[in-house]
């Protein structure tokens, strides 16, 4: 499903260079639940952007269904993110002039969703994690979990069979972190791809595979046992 | 040293109201180490805000080393916040357009320091977290914990007397925060109050005790033993 070969990802500063990947090679397969973990600064945002077609490598080859991402222009990408992929940014990336009902419904709004089972598929998804009686809420008038579930609810809102989410309990209580994770958990089953990136090892745990990265560089790939 | 007493934070909402805290009377002594536990949306950060003086109550009295705030004007209020609080806010709130050491130096700015004592207190605290190496960096060319980490560097910078951290670890892997969390520790033995706000039970095991808020009330204070 997805192949990155040899990636690269540099940024050049005056006579220095920051290697946010340095020579990543990967493959993950359709159905998968994989975990990436490391520490702070070691790739796993930069490797996800690329992932998610939000951001080109400096070198190397990233395949996604047998595309050559590098060879398609913007709205081939914007296509592929909106049919393919729900995302859950680090910093959630919500719009503050949108409540929290009308930030759930923008991919449906790509995707060329009519009005009405926009508004009904959104409420649904902000049920779903929670958030039924703050649909009306604009970021700004949310606390930083909510937004955080809200950030959740439009990755999942025009049901896509990939899902990556970056952090995506980092906000979270126990209990709600718990819930998230359920609803992740019941998605995999039902036949998503789902690749989410933690610090929490308790979190890693609950996926299939960890894919540990250092330095921008991948140090480990192992199965989750038990 | 800090007294609320029956603090209500409503916010109105067509003819719903949000009580984010419901009367809540809470005392914190010089040079305790607290830690505020509870969900998503319980009122954590709101009770921050109040305490750092950065918004006021709907009702109820709050009262910072005998002075009440409610009869403060705006300029008293800030010099209370610059000279006696350093803030780490669970969305960081760094300038995007500074680079790290200038979003360190503005509360030394604003207390008046010269600019190369400015300027190297900053870098020893970007050094003390572990960013010595990305000092000239913006926010948006800086990791989700390296952003954390800058905010925590601005909180310590004018060595201020309380430190009120929301959610200062949520960002960053298990040795960050452990570093993270070693150098609260110091600051607390030096003499400083320490509120920190979190989800992480082992964060907050960490502190001297816990206060447990549910729906905008205090549901328990304890001790931490061990
Ligand atoms: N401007 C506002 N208007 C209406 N409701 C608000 C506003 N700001 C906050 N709230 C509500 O107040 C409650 C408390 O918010 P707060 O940010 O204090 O929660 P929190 O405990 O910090 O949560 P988290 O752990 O998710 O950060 C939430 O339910 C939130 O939806
Ligand atoms: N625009 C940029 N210019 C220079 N360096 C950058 C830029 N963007 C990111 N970096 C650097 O690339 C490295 C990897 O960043 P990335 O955001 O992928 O880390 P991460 O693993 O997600 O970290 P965290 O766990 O803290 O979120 C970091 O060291 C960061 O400073
Ligand atoms: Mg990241
Ligand atoms: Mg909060």
């Amino acid at each position: 499903l997805i192949s990155l070969e040899n990636i690269y990802k540099i940024y050049k500063r005056g006579d220095t260079a920051v290697h946010a990947l340095d020579g990543v090679t990967l493959q993950i397969e359709n159905r998968e639940f994989v975990a990436i973990v490391g520490p702070s600064g070691s790739g796993k945002s930069t490797m996800m952007n690329i992932l998610g077609c939000l951001d080109t490598p400096s070198d190397g080859t990233y395949i996604f269904e047998d595309k050559d991402i590098s060879k398609l222009n913007d709205d081939q990408l914007a296509v592929i993110r909106n049919r393919h992929i729900g995302f859950v940014f680090q910093s959630f990336n919500l719009l503050p002039k949108l409540d929290a009902v009308e930030n759930v419904e923008l991919p449906l709004t790509y995707a060329g969703k009519k009005g009405s089972v926009r508004r009904e598929r959104a409420v649904e998804m902000l049920n779903a994690v929670g958030l039924g009686n703050r649909i009306h809420h604009k970021p700004s008038e949310l606390s930083g979990g909510q937004q955080q579930r809200v950030a959740i609810a439009r990755a999942l809102s025009t049901d896509p069979p990939i899902i990556l989410a970056d952090e995506p309990t980092g906000n979270l209580d126990t209990k709600s972190g718990r819930e998230i994770m359920e609803i992740l958990k019941e998605l995999h089953l039902s036949g998503k791809t789902i690749i989410l990136i933690t610090h929490d090892i308790s979190v890693a745990n609950q996926a299939e595979r960890n894919v540990h990265i250092q330095d921008g560089k991948i140090v480990n790939d192992v199965k989750v046992v038990g």
